[in-house]
């Protein structure tokens, strides 16, 4: 059965930050 | 010609089984909004980011939109086009999509209408260090 990272699920919308 | 819309990938078929960053196992269907958000807090490289949805508009392909964001604490606007059929995880409601009768229909995926004003869970990359 395959496994699934989390963040896989969620779209990136924004740039990449520089916190 | 226009980009191609995101294809629904496989894991937003009901049953995927899905890990959160501390390993935990879960079902899709059963994701909750704190999950999300504490695999982020123990995560090094992603943050949360809340995006509203602006606008929904007709896409340029067949089945497809525009979802048109405001992004994180700077308000980016950032537009996307998805089949109708793709789900977004709203903030206190779960998954949510433009037509969730076709995502119930072709994921088993209970979904409710995404709106414009849903706050749907998005993520960033951290800065590398």
């Amino acid at each position: 059965v395959p496994v699934f990272p989390w963040h896989s699920l969620v779209p990136f919308l924004a740039p990449t930050q520089s916190d | 010609s226009p980009p191609s819309p995101v294809a629904l990938p496989p894991f937003f078929m009901r049953g995927s089984i899905i890990q959160l960053a501390d390993g935990e196992l879960k079902r899709v269907e059963d994701l909750k909004t704190e999950d999300f958000i504490q695999s982020a807090e123990i995560s090094n490289e992603l943050k949360i980011d809340s995006s509203t949805v602006e606008r929904i508009d007709t896409g340029q392909s067949p089945n497809a939109v525009v979802i048109q964001f405001s992004v994180g604490e700077l308000k980016a606007q950032v537009c996307v086009e998805v089949l109708v059929e793709y789900p977004f995880f709203v903030f206190g409601q779960g998954w949510s999509s433009c037509c969730p009768d076709r995502t119930t229909q072709l994921f088993e995926l209970s979904c409710a209408k995404l709106c414009v004003g849903d706050v749907c869970v998005s993520l960033t990359l951290r800065s590398l260090k």
